[in-house]
C-alpha cells in the first residue's frame, strides 16, 4: 500500500490517531493509548486498479479476472479506494463497576490501501 | 455508503476545513469504540482500582497460573478468528467477614456485553498469608441470589487443602455462568481448624482477590457464509 503524502491525488493510506489523552477517554481506557484510525483516501483511474502494489487482494484479482472476460457490469468504472488489510484492535477499560475488560475488535486499525 | 456518478466515497471529504474534518473523524472513532464494544456512553468510573491492583491482575491473567486449585473448567472448544472474546477482571467487594469466614462479593455487570453472554471460563484468585509446615482445609462456597429476591442460595462447595504463602487460583464450574447471567456473585472462603485471623488477604492494594472471567456473545442469530 502507498501512505498518503504531499499533495498527492492517488489512492493512499492517511494516518488518523486518535489520542485518549486528549478526547478525555484515558481515565477508563487504561490500554493503549490511542487508536490509530487509519482510513483510505484518493482517486482510482480505471488504469490503476489492479496494479501490482497497488492493490493485491484477492478481490481485486477477481474483479480483474471477470474485466479481462468481459464479464457484464464490469467494464464501467466503479474502481474505489478501500482498505486490503486490516488489523484488531486490542482493548484494556474499566466498565462502570470498575471491572478491568480486555477484547480485540476485529478489523478496527487499516494497515494498506487498494484500489478495488 | 451511496456513491454518486463515478465518485466513490473515499475520494475525499468535500469542501470542510481541517479543524472542522478532524472533529467529524474523533467523533468517528469514539462512535466507532463504543459501538464494538456494545457500550452506548463511556462509563463513568465510581471506583477506579488501583495501578497496584491492576497490575496484579494483569500479571495473573497471561502469567504463569500459580496453583489451580480445581478441575472443574466450564466447557471450552475451538474459537472462530471472527468471534469477540472479552476477558473480564472484577475485584471482590469484602461483605461480612470473621475469623472463620471471608465473605467476598463480585458485581459481574451482565449488561457490558448484552444478553446470550458465554461464559467459557471463570477463575478466582486469591492470596492466603500462611505459617510454614503446615496443611489446611478451606471450603469454597459459592452463593447465588435466588431468581424471586435478594436472599442467596449455596449453589456448590469445593474443600481445597492449602499448604502455604501465595497466590492461589481456583476454578469456578458451570454456577459462573448463572453468576454473569444475574450480575452478582459471592463466595465465601471459609478456613478450617484457623487460628484468630483468616489467612484469606485483602489487602487493596496489590493482593485484593478477583474473578477473571473470559467470555464471547452468545452464538445466536449468527449466520454461517459458505
Amino acid at each position: 500500500g502507498i501512505e498518503c503524502q504531499g499533495g498527492s491525488q492517488m489512492c493512499c493510506r492517511q494516518e488518523f490517531f486518535v489520542d485518549f489523552r486528549e478526547i478525555g477517554w484515558h481515565d477508563w481506557i487504561i490500554q493503549p493509548e490511542g487508536y490509530a484510525m487509519n482510513f483510505c483516501t484518493g482517486q482510482c483511474p480505471l488504469h490503476v486498479a489492479g496494479m501490482p502494489g497497488i492493490a493485491a487482494s484477492f478481490h481485486t484479482a477477481v474483479l480483474n479476472l471477470l474485466k479481462a472476460n468481459g464479464a457484464p457490469g464490469t467494464a464501467g468504472g466503479g474502481s474505489c479506494c478501500v482498505p486490503t488489510a486490516r488489523r484488531p484492535l486490542s482493548l484494556l477499560y474499566y466498565d462502570r463497576d470498575s471491572n478491568i475488560v480486555k477484547t480485540d475488535i476485529p478489523d478496527m486499525v487499516v494497515e494498506a490501501c487498494g484500489c478495488s | 455508503t451511496k456513491w454518486g456518478g463515478s465518485q466513490c466515497p473515499a475520494c475525499g471529504v468535500p469542501g470542510s476545513d481541517p479543524e472542522r474534518q478532524r472533529e467529524l473523524l474523533l467523533n468517528l472513532a469514539k462512535q466507532n469504540i463504543l459501538d464494538k464494544l456494545h457500550l452506548t456512553q463511556r462509563p463513568t468510573l465510581i471506583q477506579p482500582v488501583s495501578r497496584a491492583t491492576l497490575r496484579t491482575a494483569l500479571r495473573r491473567l497471561h502469567g504463569p497460573r500459580g496453583r489451580i486449585l480445581s478441575d472443574s473448567i466450564l466447557g471450552v472448544s475451538g474459537i472462530g478468528a471472527e468471534e469477540q472474546e472479552y476477558e473480564i477482571i472484577s475485584f471482590a467487594e469484602t461483605g461480612h467477614s470473621t475469623a472463620n469466614r471471608t465473605v467476598l462479593d463480585f458485581r459481574l455487570s451482565p449488561d457490558q456485553t448484552s444478553a446470550g453472554l458465554e461464559v467459557l471460563q471463570a477463575r478466582l484468585g486469591f492470596f492466603l498469608q500462611m505459617p510454614p509446615n503446615g496443611t489446611w482445609s478451606m471450603y469454597v462456597k459459592v452463593l447465588l441470589p435466588r431468581p424471586q429476591d435478594t436472599n442467596l442460595d449455596l449453589t456448590t462447595q469445593h474443600q481445597l487443602e492449602v499448604d502455604s504463602s501465595g497466590w492461589y487460583q481456583f476454578l469456578l464450574g458451570p454456577e459462573a455462568q448463572a453468576a454473569y447471567s444475574q450480575g452478582h456473585l459471592t463466595l465465601e472462603l471459609e478456613p478450617k481448624g484457623w487460628g484468630a485471623q483468616s489467612p484469606v488477604v485483602l489487602d487493596k492494594d496489590a493482593q485484593q482477590p478477583f474473578i477473571i472471567a473470559r467470555v464471547r456473545i452468545g452464538k445466536k442469530h449468527r449466520i454461517h457464509r459458505r
